[in-house]
């Protein structure tokens, strides 16, 4: 199916990675093939999935695959279903290595060449994978407008709090920027609350102005807060006990509504 | 007393802005003379503390008084004792401008300049205050450079969970390289757990990691989660209700701890 979907919002912390890191693995246990893309240079994706440091990946990163515009030799396999290619550090470099290296090694000035580079590395493998899930970082630099233009769908992760609900309109801008320019054929799939605080009445507050503001782009599905998540991202995804079913029944709400909206 | 302290992590969601925020506003108003730098494009501590979006401050933030090296035509006085040098989005474009424009302008091809650029600015007025609070974004770029390169103390400011302990490490060395390149006398004051579940095993299990690791740098202050501090986020502080006691008090207890030290 070769469906990419990324992740995003520039406020930090709202839950992005461990949308995508959760998302990935329940698609990849219902048996879909999954290419689990960490396009953030501190490589919390790739600790939450991998069970290793980034710094285990040096060299074998989004940033090499990028580099030589194939992610073939830096894709590593988790499991048969679920594969990850890893950031690390050095992707920090992403900027400097488009404006330094890559742009004066193109024929044509093509100012939109800079931001399809994600793109023409995934292109590769697309058809190999049913769904490649992006994360990105907390910002709308050169590694937000890359996944932007390498997906078909862009999932703006929210937490339900004032400072990440100011932060969309900036993000659709730039994605309706990039639709404009650079990729006619990505669209927003939706809004997710990922974070959640069920007893803060500021919570419910800025949800219900996301679904007043935005109505049925905001997904049915709010993932709330559960320290069990937190547990996760360093020990790995379970599915044994109660805290783990109440945690990841969420997520898998969440993509039954995603494939709903992908696969329409 | 011209005192510099920045508060910074890559990652994000940690509780800089909060934090920084803040403080500002309880020195403030124990009657020092505070300027809070907003120095990331989010302006989110633009929107805590003047209770205005950043847009309103569009062409007179941050970023404008680094292009003149002069703060001054951009500061803005919330209170007598509390004043606040704006940040936009335009200040993505910061490392843009240290690259295309400040550094070909430069007559020697000091490497370190571009880290200056900021403490130069303070610089000018650094003596008019008792205190100058520095908000950073979530990533160790050029704003990050510049405003631990502008700061007498670096705050760490840490949620206790993985990914932010994770984040440690990097910062460190990034401020012993500031440390030794470009600032000397820069120091770190401390690590502070901004945002503690307190039932939370896995907060208790990371705090206790901090503490192990880089023991008496911990503040002894550990401010934990209230869904108040979110509500002063867009609403601004109060000290009226119990909520506020109890919430306000944390912060309280870490700005004398703050005191402390850089006094000393
Ligand atoms: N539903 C949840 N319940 C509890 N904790 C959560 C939940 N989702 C995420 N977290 C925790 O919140 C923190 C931030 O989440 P995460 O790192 O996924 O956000 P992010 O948007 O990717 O952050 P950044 O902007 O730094 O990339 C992490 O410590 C994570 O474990
Ligand atoms: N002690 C706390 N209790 C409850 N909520 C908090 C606390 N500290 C911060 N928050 C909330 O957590 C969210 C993240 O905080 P904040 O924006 O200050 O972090 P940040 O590190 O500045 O984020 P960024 O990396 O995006 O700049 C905000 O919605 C804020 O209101
Ligand atoms: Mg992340
Ligand atoms: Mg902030």
């Amino acid at each position: 199916m070769g469906i990419s979907i990324s992740f995003g919002l520039q406020k930090g912390g709202v839950g992005k990675t461990t949308v995508t890191a959760i998302t990935s693995w329940l698609l990849a246990s219902q048996g879909y093939r999954v290419l689990a893309v960490d396009f953030d240079s501190q490589g919390n994706l790739t600790q939450f999935l991998s069970g290793h440091s980034p710094y285990d990946f040096v060299h074998k990163t989004s940033f090499e695959a990028c580099k030589q515009q194939d992610p073939r030799p830096y894709i590593t396999s988790l499991s048969d279903c679920l594969h990850l290619l890893p950031a690390e550090d050095f992707l920090s470099g992403f900027s400097r290595y488009l404006f330094d290296e890559y742009k004066p090694s193109l024929k044509a000035a093509d100012k939109n060449a800079l931001n399809t580079v994600l793109r023409n590395t995934l292109d590769v493998v697309k058809h190999e994978y049913d769904y490649l899930l992006i994360d990105l970082p907390p910002n709308l630099g050169d590694q937000t407008l890359n996944g932007m233009a390498a997906s078909d769908w862009c999932v703006v992760v929210l937490q339900s709090e004032p400072f990440a609900f100011d932060a969309l309109d900036r993000y659709l801008e730039t994605l309706e920027a990039i639709q404009k320019h650079v990729n006619p054929s990505v669209r927003l799939v939706g809004i997710l609350t990922a974070i959640q605080d069920a007893r803060a009445a500021i919570g419910q507050f800025v949800l219900q102005q996301a679904r007043e503001d935005y109505e049925e782009l905001v997904f049915d599905t709010v993932i709330r807060r559960k320290s069990r998540i937190v547990e996760y991202s360093h020990m790995g995804i379970q599915a044994k006990t109660r805290p783990d079913r109440e945690a990841l029944q969420m997520y898998e709400d969440f993509v039954e509504e995603l494939k709903r909206r992908v696969q329409s």
